[in-house]
């Protein structure tokens, strides 16, 4: 999280670290969901790395509970019993995140509490999430001038409407071909030194939603043109709620 | 004169009848019928030469050493005596005919010729029952009790708790085994109302089948010797049920009526060598034996269509109140019947109500549970109401409710009669600390 503040116990209780390949960020759903990116647990451009998911699944650390690293590791891993990847998500093409979305199912429930929260899904009708200039949230772990951070922090941010994120694009004269398909949305600032980065993919990005009170997730941290050189691309959670209903329903 | 044979009937002629009779004759005939029997005879014809007192010509009948009377003459004749259609009837089984004739039968001269006579015999039975006909004192049959005739002869009987000896006539007493088998009857003591007769071992005994309570009710009167200070020296009538003496009776004063609660029951009757009391008189009935009238243990239990009086194969069926179970020790039961035995006992002892208990209730996943009412217990009716860990997680329920009430099952159910218990689900969105954003 570049240009943000510390968290402090119980703003994000959600918060999920992951370590799977590396470092990175998850959202708790319900007690026994983790919703986050795809590519952290099948990064693009692995190679031919074809290690299965049940594998991964045996590997996999997943901590909740805590602002600091060092505590969240003391406070013990919690057992993932299965992996959901979208379909859609193909860690073979490196300049398309579409569908970078992914759920861990732990295998015992979570007792929740102060520390340990989860984090809503938004209203299958309402996008005025995604409108430009809707503020945000994002709190993660990632790296914070080039150091990765022990401590969780968050930044705010806005929602960026979709033909600015794909103008500026267009405008990035470094030549990677990435696809801004429908299921992202970009959110952050041009020149405004407050972005995610490495170590925040998986994090969601979440709003208030002042009618119920709820703090609801919007988006997935996904990818970037390096951080807080411009717009920061995520997941649109709300093109994806039919397929994490499915999965969880079918699995309870 | 010639013996007539031993026969039931026959006929007797004079000599050549129906030729006159000869003169000078006399006939004799001895009729014999069997024992059991008299001689009844009669004249089929009669003609002999009357005269006056049958001086001359005449038949003379005898029995029982009787004369029965001399007679004589002819059908219509004004001397002599004419035996018409007269029935000679003998007292015992003999009669003795004579017949006799002078040695003329001459009337101015004229010899009249005199048929004789023909005669008809026949055996009539002998009612030896008949005081009356008693031929000689010491020939009287004396049955002591009862006489029977029957033709050609007749038996002895005696009255009940009598024996007929081996003189066929006398009876003694008898009374040492006397057996009733009927549901009621009547027993008395010899003779009764007249004294009984000394010497006395008797013994009643009355067996009716299992189940069945024997009550015996004494008449009036009641009169077994006593005395004044000792009890029952002389006499006594002693009552025993199932081997067990149940009372012992003499004096004047009357049992009254006694329930031995027994299908068996003997009654013993012993007296000594003297006395003059009238004795005793019993009549006996049964009804089904009675079991004691259920009575429930607590205030809990239900007896259905209680009856005021339950007799040998009554039963009984018992059930709790609602929100209680049959128990009996540590067993639950279905239900319960109670059976009246024939000893009068019941065959099961009664069960008892004991309040259904739920259990401890079902542990609610990131909640918990609260008694409502008092005491806080698991007993019928109790009342607990789920709730979650607030704020972390909601209570979802069913539509009956988040209170459970213990029921009659012994489940605990919701408001709906529903058995499955709430889920504490999270809350999402609702940090306990969200950031604050000051400075604008």
């Amino acid at each position: 999280i570049l240009g943000g503040k510390p968290a402090k116990a119980g703003n994000f209780p959600w918060q999920a670290l992951t370590a799977i390949h590396g470092r990175g960020g998850g959202a708790l759903l319900g007690d026994r969901w983790i919703l986050t990116a795809a590519h952290t647990i099948l990064p693009k451009g692995a190679g031919g790395n074809n290690v299965s998911l049940e594998q991964l699944a045996e590997e996999a650390n997943v901590f909740l509970g805590h602002t600091k690293v060092e505590e969240l590791h003391k406070m013990g891993n919690h057992p993932v019993r299965r992996i959901f990847i979208h379909p859609d998500y193909d860690p073979k093409d490196d300049y398309n995140f579409n569908g970078d979305i992914a759920l861990l199912e732990l295998k015992h429930p979570v007792t929740l509490g102060p520390g340990v929260l989860p984090i809503c899904l938004p209203d299958t009708t309402n996008t005025t999430f995604y409108m430009d200039g809707h503020v945000g949230y994002v709190s993660g772990f990632g790296v914070e001038k080039n150091f990765i951070s022990n401590k969780l922090k968050y930044v705010s941010l806005p929602a960026v409407a979709r033909e600015k994120c794909q103008s500026w694009l267009d405008s990035k004269k470094r030549g990677l071909p990435m696809i801004f398909s429908e299921n992202m949305f970009c959110a952050g600032f041009l020149t405004v030194k407050r972005d995610t980065c490495q170590g925040d993919s998986g994090s969601v990005f979440t709003v208030l939603d002042t009618g119920s009170g709820r703090w609801v997730a919007t988006g997935i941290v996904s990818w970037g043109i390096g951080c807080a050189e411009g717009y920061g691309f995520y997941t649109k959670i709300l093109n994806y709620l039919d397929w994490i209903k499915g999965i969880v329903r079918e699995e309870r | 004169s010639s013996p007539v044979p031993r026969k039931l009937f026959g006929e007797i002629r004079s000599p050549g009848y129906p030729k006159p009779y000869p003169n000078n004759n006399i006939s004799i005939w001895n009729i014999h019928v069997p024992k059991g029997y008299v001689v009844k005879l009669t004249f089929k014809y009669f003609d002999l030469e009357p005269s006056e007192s049958c001086f001359y010509d005449y038949v003379k009948i005898k029995a029982d050493k009787k004369n029965l009377g001399r007679y004589c003459g002819q059908l219509g004749s004004t001397t002599g005596n004419h035996p018409g259609r007269k029935e000679f009837v003998s007292k015992g089984n003999r009669m003795h005919l004579a017949f006799h004739s002078d040695f003329s039968n001459e009337d101015n001269g004229t010899v009249i010729p005199y048929r004789g006579f023909l005669a008809y015999y026949q055996a009539v039975d002998l009612d030896e029952c008949d005081p009356n006909n008693a031929v000689e004192e010491e020939e009287r049959p004396q049955c002591q009790h009862f006489c029977h005739n029957y033709v050609g002869g007749y038996f002895c009987s005696c009255r009940t708790g009598y024996q007929l000896q081996s003189d066929h006539h006398s009876c003694k007493v008898e009374c040492s085994s006397e057996l009733f088998t009927e549901a009621s009857g009547y027993l008395s003591s010899p003779e009764y109302p007249q004294p009984y007769p000394e010497d006395l071992r008797c013994n009643y005994s009355i067996r009716l089948p299992k189940g069945l309570s024997i009550i015996l009710k004494f008449l009036e009167p009641f009169e077994i010797d006593d005395h004044q200070q000792v009890h029952c020296p002389y006499d006594q009538l002693k009552i025993q049920a199932r081997g067990r003496q149940i009372g012992e009776f003499c004096g004047t004063e009357s049992p009254g009526s006694i329930e031995t609660n027994s299908n068996e029951v003997d009654i013993l009757f012993l007296t000594d060598e003297s006395g003059f009391s009238r004795g005793w008189k019993i009549h006996y009935t049964s009804e089904k034996i009675r079991c004691p009238q259920p009575v429930p243990r607590d205030q809990f239990t239900i007896i259905r269509d209680l009856q005021p009086v339950y007799q040998f194969q009554d039963y009984f069926v018992v059930s709790c109140k609602t929100g209680y179970n049959l128990m009996e020790g540590n067993r639950k039961l279905l239900s319960f019947t109670a059976v009246c035995q024939a000893d009068g006992t019941w065959h099961q002892s009664m069960p008892r109500c004991e309040i259904v208990n739920c259990g401890s209730p079902t542990d609610l996943t990131n909640g918990a549970f609260i008694y409502v009412n008092e005491p806080a217990n698991n007993s019928y009716q109790s009342v607990i109401t789920y709730q979650c860990n607030k704020p972390y997680y909601d209570i979802v329920t069913g539509t009956g409710g988040d209170s459970f009430t213990c029921s009659s099952e012994g489940t605990w159910v919701d408001q709906d009669g529903q058995v499955r218990i709430p889920t504490c689900l999270p809350v999402c969105g609702k940090p306990v600390s969200p950031i604050t954003e000051v400075q604008r």
